[in-house]
């Protein structure tokens, strides 16, 4: 099974 | 108060097209150095980067920072109204609630203009870091734009490998499989038809075909588009806006549950 990650896994949000 | 002129309206009816796939709503950040706009589509899977510099514009007054917060399908109809060969003048009073879009024909016999209304808007910033990426590949962008639309109809994903020979794309699903590769050109004297990859690791990724076709609509933008990629991080595809700046978009790769 294939997981589609968001990008707030990887960046810092503010 | 703020004022930006571009002789070329198309590249702002170019520069629509290219983000309302993607984002209903956005801020316009104005400043001395130009227009910047960073926004997440609604799954927060993807983000565009959009920056126009103050000295691409024909003329560029801006007096105090400004954020406008935007509505896209709004601003895409109302470039829509422009003709290509027409002059674009974006025109707001400080702490406005409305932009002005005013359009000159070339011998300025008819002039248009458009008022819309501003939004206020939540803002959410990504911090992105300076990355270095393991391999930085130069395409042309009616060709990535070409192979997005036809391994979609593979399947739902797609994977980008990238190594010392070339770039490999690949997509699978109920019909079968789908394999396209391409390696690196020759010295070419056309800059526009060359595939250059610079690999410092081969890197393999897999997308959302879904998100890619929403970037490729940025093609008209620039012959060439640009793939940045590291093991487990966000792919950057960015396309060069003429002399004036850039649009990046950001995607979260899928992986493996």
């Amino acid at each position: 099974e294939v997981a589609q990650l968001r990008l707030s896994s990887y960046y810092i949000m503010s | 108060m703020f004022e930006a002129r571009l002789v070329q309206s198309v590249i702002l009816k170019k520069v629509l097209e290219a983000i309302k796939d993607l984002l209903t709503e956005a801020t316009f950040e104005c400043s001395d150095c130009g227009i910047q706009l960073q926004a997440m589509d609604n799954a927060h899977v993807s983000l565009v980067s959009l920056n126009l510099r103050s000295d691409g514009f024909d003329k560029y007054r801006c007096d105090r920072n400004l954020s406008m917060g935007m509505s896209v399908p709004c601003m895409s109809k109302i470039l829509r109204c422009a003709s290509s060969e027409d002059t674009v003048t974006l025109r707001a009073w400080d702490n406005p609630d409305t932009i002005v879009f005013v359009f000159e024909s070339p011998n300025r016999d008819k002039i248009s203009e458009y008022e819309m209304k501003l939004i206020n808007l939540d803002q959410e910033h990504l911090g992105i870091p300076e990355t270095l990426y393991s391999c930085v590949v130069k395409m042309p962008s009616q060709e990535f734009a070409r192979i997005c639309r036809d391994l979609s109809q593979f399947g739902d994903a797609m994977t980008i490998a990238c190594s010392k020979e070339g770039i490999k794309f690949s997509a699978a699903g109920d019909y079968g499989t789908a394999n396209v590769k391409l390696a690196q050109t020759a010295e070419t004297e056309n800059q526009e038809e060359a595939v250059v990859v610079e690999m410092k690791e081969p890197v393999k990724l897999t997308f959302s075909c879904r998100y890619l076709n929403s970037f490729v609509k940025a093609t008209p933008l620039c012959a060439q588009v640009q793939l940045s990629m590291s093991a487990e991080v966000p792919l950057v595809c960015e396309y060069q806006i003429g002399e004036i700046g850039h649009i990046r978009y950001y995607l979260a790769p899928k992986i493996d549950d």
